[in-house]
């Protein structure tokens, strides 16, 4: 079992996006995937519940309404399952933020994490509390990385507090790779965002995850883009290759 | 003196850009306003300083470094003030989000605020403890939507927040507005979306911000628009009536 914590300090670079959409691309591959979505936004799966019932999850482990070994929800695919955010008020926000801190994210999680080949962290935007538990705990770290100007200063940040956790909280703990994502080709600002995180980092993986409206839609839904269009449709072979470079990676690094 | 805060539980919806460039718009009608950045990533002024070095700011303050009226920061607009993040190694930034609950806000803030017309906060994605603290103490909050899906849902939890944060401490605060931000109007996503939120949310404002490649350059350097174009470019226009827009909703509201 190992664990990958997706992480990025900037918001809207794409981290919800590529958990969901690599974490399904594992889960093709064969390794029982987890996703575990650690932001008290709660992006994953708001779609995957029926009407207007949220899917039930980590806040509601954490709160005792649920065992720890049910707080995960397979989904239609066998091998993939998610444990979501869970019935959460948004005025709740701060408490549910400290109530993550500590050892009850061992404790809802440790139960139910080595029935797995993959468990996959959501974090929310920032470098804060929630991104460090996830860290602490973490094999890898993923960082999503947008093409544009922002985003690259922030993900030298990003690489700096993985570096700090795994010298001072957790020796064990790699980076697993700088991902481009909503790389638009056509854009020299993109481009050029793109070269300058080239130049500058380590890692920067050779799988991109172009921009593609297709996302978009399916984020609105909480759902996977193969969910919608299917495994072949090119963006969730994207992925694919994704998942593949990244099984070589976690082997050698 | 009035306070806005500007807020969005989503990341990367443009909260930071139309802080900036709302500061300025402001400082252009002649009011004297300070912008407060009040998220750990410090996204506002980084390219104000000289060469590598830092402005100094709030984290400064809070540190004891700078007294507090020395915090904020002229620009070579006169009537436009920074209160940046100062110096911070995101390594420090769980104990930098704790530092800034309880009083030390107050304490930073009060001696400087009262010199102003206008001060807005600039504050990190998400409705959580930084967010919170700024509420307590605003007058209105604005909310900038992102034309695209998640933010939508995500405007109604912001506004969840803020009827809370006014019910139960600051009797004070009221929602300025709705702002949509990233507007492509060639998208029928952007355009669904907006609908979605003029049919369901209350205050959504006249004025929109339309998606520009301008803006990534501008958010690059963290300077407003019309410091890269000059005050008559389009868009720098635009938030001159977004600036107009807001002074008559805060006088009637
Ligand atoms: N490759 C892509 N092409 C086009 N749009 C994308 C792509 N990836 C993500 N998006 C869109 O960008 C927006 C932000 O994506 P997402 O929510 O995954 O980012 P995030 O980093 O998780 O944001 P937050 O900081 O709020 O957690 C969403 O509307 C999503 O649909
Ligand atoms: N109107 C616009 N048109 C095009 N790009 C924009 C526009 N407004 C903002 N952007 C770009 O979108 C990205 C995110 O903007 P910004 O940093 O202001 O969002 P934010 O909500 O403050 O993000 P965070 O959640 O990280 O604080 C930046 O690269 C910025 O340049
Ligand atoms: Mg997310
Ligand atoms: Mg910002």
């Amino acid at each position: 079992m190992r664990r990958i914590c997706v992480l990025a300090q900037k918001g809207g670079v794409g981290k919800t996006t590529v958990s969901l959409n690599l974490a399904v691309a594992f889960a093709r591959l064969g390794r029982r995937t987890l996703l575990v979505d650690l932001d008290p936004q709660g992006g994953v799966g708001h779609s995957l519940g029926r009407d207007d019932t949220a899917l039930h999850g980590l806040a509601d482990v954490l709160m005792g309404r649920v065992a720890p070994d049910k707080g995960p929800i397979r989904t239609r695919l066998p091998a993939f399952s998610v444990l979501a955010r869970g019935r959460l008020d948004p005025i709740d926000a701060v408490e549910y933020e400290e109530a993550l801190r500590g050892g009850a994210l061992a404790r809802a999680l440790d139960p139910v994490e080595p029935g797995y080949d993959l468990v996959l962290y959501d974090t929310p935007a920032g470098l804060g509390a929630i991104t460090r538990a996830a860290l602490a705990r973490a094999h890898f770290a993923l960082v999503p990385f947008q093409a544009e100007a922002l985003s690259a200063r922030s993900v030298s940040h990003a690489v700096r507090v993985v570096d700090h956790v795994r010298e001072n909280e957790n020796p064990a703990l790699r980076l697993l790779g700088i991902l481009p994502t909503m790389v638009d080709r056509a854009s020299a600002d993109a481009v050029a965002a793109l070269g300058q995180v080239w130049e500058s980092q380590p890692r920067v993986l050779e799988t991109v995850i172009p921009r593609a409206t297709i996302f978009v839609e399916a984020s609105r839904k909480g759902v996977p883009i193969s969910f919608v269009h299917g495994p072949a449709a090119p963006e969730a072979r994207r992925f694919g290759m994704l998942a593949d470079e990244l099984e070589q990676a976690m082997e050698r690094i």
